[in-house]
């Protein structure tokens, strides 16, 4: 564990006497080793280190009988500040509907958490409605309509020759006609760095004014995800983080990149393929996870 | 990089940072990097230069292209965690191999997911390819079973199989694909000729401990690389070649049907760097 690792390597400095700078910043080596194998991006691992160190070096930490114990605890406060607040989930805006649409890269989870939600809220006696926007990827529809269909939830399909904005608005009308308390809308996976599809949604929430732009992200996404946030939430603003695969040994530092560059909420965790496997969030167990 | 003069520890640092940036992890850059203090370079261009010669030793120690041998089908196992680009690989692969005039067959073995079955399906209408499928919810292994029958009955080239996104942590999942295993190895005996673990670039450490768990369950002869079209670099599979001894076969480049392309190490270093 990290805090037998710290206490292996400050203990052969307590011996004589107080500890010193130097002999924290073995120790703090540690913790940016394991924070960097939980794939927190290294910009990130650097500032957060710095923050440590510069609480460690209290008398609570130099003086202490047991200083790596100290440190990970202080270790452990500070990710839990990063990772901000809990969340239970998303709240129904006043003026009905709700347009929450789901964004981010291939493959990271975003139509089936979009069932997930849908799920959330008809357990909660809502009037969902899901869109299916992704008119690229094949049999994308089907896949959301599959789920619908499970759900009991009705699905917004495009018309053939519609384009994905053309999907959306027409699917937020039908949602407003059809008194839908709240409308899901799942949009094709795409690259942060493609500048086309990335206008598309640019588009899109101009269009249709969503009150909450929720990115989906991998929990097993690298060091990359610092460059996936930062592209995302400088062109959408996004409301919020859906964190998913979480069910899986990965440490998700990611999470502590993605706050640290977009300072947005996690608002759920995707535990699972099964829909009824959405999450709140817990930040100090996020921290738990990272630190390993 | 062009702007250091001299070899400075700092420069070092830098370059250290490059490769953790890539995914490469910190005790592969750090091996990368300590050969060259050892070794005592002063020129910078060089220290690349060496960084990049180091990089492309570790890749080149296991290579090896694709194994389909003309065995009656050759059978490939796509197999790999949830949303890495296994079914879009599987249509690109067949498309490749319908141009040299190979005659494919497609297990949809997949039988969990939403319309897994229909995504395949259209792949392989895109490709040519027989699609053998059962509705779903079906048992994966009598898939297996029957798609391997049509393809030795339909003199088929090449058997691949698509199966479901499963995380390496689940027992029961991974026992699902050792039960495709044992149908494929009973039923023809040589195959599977490749098992192929598919790895998202954007996925960082827990991309070693994924092949970690699929080379220790079921074998993986090969790794293909998916979605390098972005940002991401994919430097974990310097880690995994060191460990595991798996050569990357082929990597994954973008979303359409031409998007496959044959791993080269060279190449990947340099893109690694850029
Ligand atoms: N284990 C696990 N699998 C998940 C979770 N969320 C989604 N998946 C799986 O991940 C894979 C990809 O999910 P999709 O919902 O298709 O992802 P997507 O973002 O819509 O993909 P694109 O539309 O292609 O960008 C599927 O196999 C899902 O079942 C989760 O929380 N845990
Ligand atoms: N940019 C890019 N996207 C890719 C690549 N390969 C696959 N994708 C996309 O990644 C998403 C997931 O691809 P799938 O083929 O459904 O992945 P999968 O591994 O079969 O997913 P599951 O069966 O749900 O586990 C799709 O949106 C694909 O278009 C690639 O090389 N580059
Ligand atoms: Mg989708
Ligand atoms: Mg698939």
């Amino acid at each position: 564990s990290l805090t037998s690792k710290l206490d292996a390597v400050l203990k052969k400095f307590k011996g004589r006497g107080l500890l010193t700078e130097k002999d924290l910043e073995e120790g703090l080596r540690e913790v940016r080793l394991a924070l960097l194998e939980a794939d927190v991006n290294f910009k990130v691992v650097k500032s957060f280190i710095e923050r440590v160190k510069g609480r460690a070096m209290g008398r609570e930490v130099m003086e202490s009988l047991s200083p790596g114990q100290q440190v990970v605890k202080i270790v452990y406060e500070e990710l839990c500040a990063v990772m901000g607040e809990g969340s239970k989930g998303l709240q129904l805006s006043p003026n009905l509907p709700t347009v929450i649409m789901l964004v981010g890269l291939q493959g990271s989870g975003k139509t089936t958490t979009a069932g997930k939600v849908a799920r959330m809220f008809k357990q909660d006696g809502r009037k969902a409605l899901l869109v299916a926007a992704d008119i690229r990827r094949p049999a994308a529809v089907k896949q959301l309509e599959v789920l619908g269909e499970g759900l009991k939830v009705p699905v917004y399909t495009p018309d053939t020759g519609k384009d994905a904005v053309a999907v959306c608005t027409g699917g937020v009308e039908y949602g407003k006609k059809y008194g839908h308390d709240v409308v899901i809308i799942d949009t094709a996976g795409r690259l942060h760095i493609d500048d086309e599809l990335m206008k598309e949604l640019i588009c899109i929430k101009d269009k249709v004014s969503p009150n909450e732009v929720l990115l989906v992200v991998d929990a097993m996404t690298g060091q990359d995800a610092v460059n996936i946030a930062t592209h995302f939430n400088e062109s959408l603003d996004i409301t919020g983080v859906i964190l998913t695969k979480l069910d899986g040994d990965a440490r998700g530092g990611a999470v502590l990149s993605i706050r640290h560059v977009t300072g947005k909420p996690i608002r759920l965790l995707g535990m699972g393929e099964k829909l009824d496997q959405l999450e709140p969030f817990y930040p100090d167990r996020m921290a738990s996870r990272i630190l390993g | 990089l062009s702007r250091w003069k001299k070899v400075d520890p700092a420069l070092l640092d830098e370059l250290e940072e490059v490769l953790i940036s890539a995914d490469t992890g910190v005790l592969v850059a750090e091996k990368l990097i300590d050969k060259i203090r050892k070794d005592k370079m002063n020129d910078p261009a060089a220290v690349k230069e060496a960084i990049k010669e180091g990089m492309i030793n570790i890749l080149t120690e296991h290579e090896g292209a694709l194994n389909l041998p003309d065995a009656g089908p050759a059978v490939v196992v796509i197999v790999g965690v949830n949303g890495t680009g296994k079914t879009t690989t599987i249509g690109k692969l067949s498309e490749r191999l319908r141009r040299e005039g190979k005659k494919v067959v497609i297990a949809a073995a997949d039988t969990f997911r939403a319309a897994a079955i229909e995504q395949l399906v259209i792949w392989g209408e895109r490709s040519g390819a027989t699609v053998i499928r059962h509705t779903g919810g079906a048992d994966p292994a009598a898939v297996v079973f029957d798609a391997l029958a049509a393809a030795k009955a339909r003199g088929a080239d090449i058997l691949i199989v698509d199966t479901a996104g499963r995380l390496h942590t689940k027992v029961n999942l991974m026992e699902e694909l050792k039960k495709i295993r044992r149908v494929l190895e009973r039923e023809h005996p040589g195959s599977p000729h490749e098992i192929l673990l598919v790895l998202d670039a954007t996925a960082g450490q827990n991309s070693l401990v994924q092949a970690r768990f699929f080379s220790r369950d079921i074998g993986i002869t090969g790794i293909v690389l998916t979605k390098l079209d972005g940002t991401a670099k994919g430097g974990i599979i310097f880690s995994i070649m060191e460990e595991l001894k798996i050569p990357v076969k082929m990597i994954g480049v973008g979303e359409s049907i031409e998007d496959l392309r044959d791993f080269h190490a060279k190449e990947f270093v340099e893109a690694l760097f850029e």
